[in-house]
């Protein structure tokens, strides 16, 4: 399989395909590596050991595989144009985004070619430009309200510094103006100084 | 409302509600979250101090007593759906963990999926009610995810047909279960069993370990709590040593396996149903690598709309950090995932009740499947989520360090999970396991079915067309 397989980096079912053909590919050389290791008469538990490195990641790129592909299936059921534009963006996102950090599975297994990895990486980044609008509203739509996010930052109403101060007030260390460490030990220490 | 995020949520170019309605399944399911939300927040009792100025010792209290406030008042609410009590705990206890947290993941399905008629009609109503509060007892201090490498033991005496548990040795205390310490009286083991002379492998017994009346440790049972960790302060993980500890035969779940009186035992349809309660769990931590990650991207992204800092062009006022490239490189896809890891969760949710409603029908066809699946997906979506949540906390700057950002409790809180039900590495290459087995299927020329069919696809590929 000399040639890259054809791939449009802009569409969602073509990169579906694409982390198919990576998992297969890891997996058939995992494979191959535990057979290369029984040729070599070792055990077929050695063999294992000896091959585990390619199995984990034999293991990892079917999981990516079934992430993509579930997310992609996830977007047939929604019918809200906004919603289903917004959500299509996050998912070629998460695509493209796993393309370029593992850019080496797609090229040595002939799976995208150089330009194409250049693309993934450009259009990364035309996403993260197209999402930016949205991003407020897309971690609103989990609607985490702020007692359960527990969070001074993450507030929904942005008032983070006012509160960032009140919250330090309440520290245990606040609750005298002079902590009694003060009398037990520095002002001890000071006088023998 | 800080101008900077109004502006934002003007500036959106889609119906949040509708999206919020598309994670929670339907508008309905929404309504109610609210409802149950509200019930909580507005509740007085659930009011307290931040917890994070308490002892680990005044935690656990805090956590006690939320969890016991909470069982009375999913009682008095009448709430009894598994997800809105699941949607009442998560407002309750927030980022925190639950002090009875076990009884309800582990002990209570392990009841449920692996009791017998006769067993289910004693324990579950015990455990219902909460007079026997419970935990599972699977990792002892040498053992961990190798299941057969457990040394605990159960071995059946016919004369008075009791089994004999006993921890031989020390590395088979067993080390880590949730709520073991402190609140537990009763424990499922996970227990080397012999009868008969043979060893059987690894069955689960209910075992007394504290008087029902007194809270007392009964004799032969050494328990205690483990000491702190890097997070979950409000949980008594504790150690169990176990010595010549007499249960009734009746106390092995015998739902699968059995042993008789007379000692003999009789195999279960499949070895792989012991496990049943931890491919639960696994399938739910998919689900929680989501949450864990959405939360930690919605405290990154609102703070980086807030947060101005230095210039992009020279002479124009700060602008938002979220402006920046990088900022957006780091947070969107994980922002991106954590959506992808909700639908997963949707998905692994709802395979896990299809095919355990095969398995009660005597159907173990999709059992191995199931079993690969939540494995591989436990490990790789924690992972993830893991190293995501530490990036969000450092997006924040120097704030995100602050125990106030919510990001230290939320990293403490869902780092476990990387290891316990089974530690990632060895989930994977457990997944690894089952595609190898498909693999070879598949070049046998067998025709597989499910998410590895693809295996059979490549046998026939290989050799991609021209454009």
């Amino acid at each position: 399989s000399a040639r890259p397989t054809v791939v449009n980096i802009n569409d969602l079912a073509s990169l579906v395909e694409v982390y198919k053909l990576r998992a297969a590919k890891l997996v058939e050389l995992a494979a191959k590596s535990i057979q290369q290791e029984l040729q070599q008469r070792r055990s077929q538990e050695d063999a294992w050991n000896r091959s585990s490195i390619d199995l984990v990641r034999a293991a990892d790129a079917h999981c990516h595989y079934v992430v993509v592909k579930l997310f992609a299936a996830k977007l047939g059921e929604i019918g809200d144009t906004g919603v289903h534009s917004v959500l299509s963006g996050l998912a070629l996102l998460y695509a493209l985004h796993g393309v370029t950090l593992h850019s080496g599975d797609f090229l040595q297994a002939d799976l995208l070619s150089v330009p194409q990895v250049n693309q993934a990486n450009q259009r990364v980044k035309e996403l993260l430009a197209q999402l930016r609008p949205n991003a407020v509203a897309l971690v609103d739509a989990y609607d985490y309200r702020d007692q359960m996010l527990n969070s001074v930052l993450g507030r929904y109403d942005g008032q983070v510094y006012e509160n960032m101060f009140e919250w330090a007030r309440k520290s245990p260390l606040n609750r005298t103006e002079v902590h009694d460490s003060y009398h037990k030990y520095l002002k001890p220490l000071q006088s023998k100084l | 409302m800080n101008p900077d995020i109004r502006k934002e949520r003007e500036n959106a170019t889609f119906n949040v509600e509708i999206l919020t309605s598309i994670l929670d399944g339907s508008p309905e399911k929404t309504r109610r979250r609210r409802e149950i939300e509200t019930l909580v927040i507005n509740d007085p009792d659930f009011q307290h101090e931040d917890l994070n100025f308490l002892s680990r010792s005044e935690r656990y209290d805090a956590a006690v007593k939320k969890s016991a406030q909470m069982i009375l008042k999913l009682r008095e609410y009448g709430i009894s759906d598994p997800e809105e009590i699941y949607c009442y705990k998560s407002v309750a206890r927030s980022h925190y963990q639950e002090a009875l947290g076990l009884h309800f993941v582990m002990f209570l399905p392990t009841l449920y999926s692996q009791c017998d008629p006769q067993q289910f009609q004693k324990w579950v109503p015990l455990a219902e009610s909460f007079e026997v509060l419970g935990t599972y007892a699977q990792t002892e201090m040498g053992h961990g995810t190798h299941l057969r490498g457990l040394e605990t033991t159960a071995t059946y005496d016919p004369a008075t047909q009791e089994f004999v548990m006993n921890s031989p040795t020390v590395t088979s205390i067993k080390w880590w279960p949730g709520g073991l310490g402190k609140t537990s009286n009763h424990a499922i083991v996970l227990a080397q069993l012999h009868t008969q002379g043979k060893s059987h492998g690894l069955h689960a017994f209910i075992v007394a370990i504290r008087s029902m009346g007194t809270h007392m440790p009964l004799p032969g049972v050494v328990v205690g709590d483990i000491g702190p960790k890097f997070g979950f302060d409000e949980v008594d993980n504790g150690y169990l040593k176990l010595e010549n500890v007499r249960i009734p035969r009746e106390n092995m779940l015998m739902k699968f396996a059995k042993v008789e009186p007379d000692g003999t035992y009789v195999k279960p349809p499949s070895s792989k149903l012991t496990y049943g309660t931890m491919v639960f769990i696994r399938s739910m931590i998919v689900g929680e690598s989501s949450r864990a990650l959405s939360k930690a991207c919605t405290i990154a992204v609102r703070y980086s709309v807030v947060r101005h800092q230095s210039e992009i062009r020279a002479g124009e006022p700060e602008p938002q950090i979220l402006d920046y490239q990088t900022q957006q490189h780091k947070l969107f896809p994980l922002l991106a995932t954590a959506y992808a890891f909700h639908f997963v969760g949707q998905y692994m949710n709802q395979t896990y009740h299809r095919i355990t409603g095969d398995i009660s029908h005597g159907d173990f066809s999709e059992l191995p499947e199931l079993h690969a699946l939540s494995a591989g997906l436990k490990a790789f979506t924690t992972w993830t989520a893991n190293a995501g949540i530490e990036v969000c906390r450092m997006s924040c700057g120097g704030h995100g360090y602050s125990r106030s950002s919510g990001l230290p409790d939320i990293y403490v809180t869902f780092t476990p999970t990387c290891t316990y039900e089974g530690e990632n590495t060895v989930m994977m290459l457990q997944t690894a396991r089952f595609l190898m087995k498909s693999y070879r299927q598949a070049r046998g020329g067998q025709q597989l079915s499910g998410i590895v069919s693809y295996l059979n696809e490549s046998e026939r590929r290989l050799q991609p067309q021209p454009v």
